[in-house]
């Protein structure tokens, strides 16, 4: 049988996840795992980076680090 | 494993330094 992800990487859903609380760019990371995705690091890197590129999402930082998120 | 977790999230913050 073929391998299925059981993620996707798309702007949806790294707006729903940032609309629902802020994220550091390893929390994003951590919710599109390459073993879920399928996508390999540097796919992953370069999509990630256009969609947050393209979603301009607000920047806080909590404990000293920087956070995305997004207000609906 | 969690040193190449670190390393995707150095270099995703290097792709958005430009931008930001």
């Amino acid at each position: 049988t073929p391998s299925s992800s059981d993620v996707q990487l798309t702007e949806e859903a790294v707006r729903r996840y940032l609309i629902r609380k802020p994220m550091t760019t390893k929390d994003l990371l951590k919710k599109f795992q390459t073993k879920r995705t399928g996508l390999s690091s540097e796919q992953t890197v370069n999509v990630l980076a256009q969609i947050l590129k393209r979603l301009n999402p607000e920047r806080k930082n909590i404990n000293e680090k920087m956070h995305f998120y997004l207000t609906e | 494993s969690n040193s190449e977790a670190d390393e995707m999230a150095a270099a995703l913050e290097a792709e958005l330094n430009d931008f930001m």
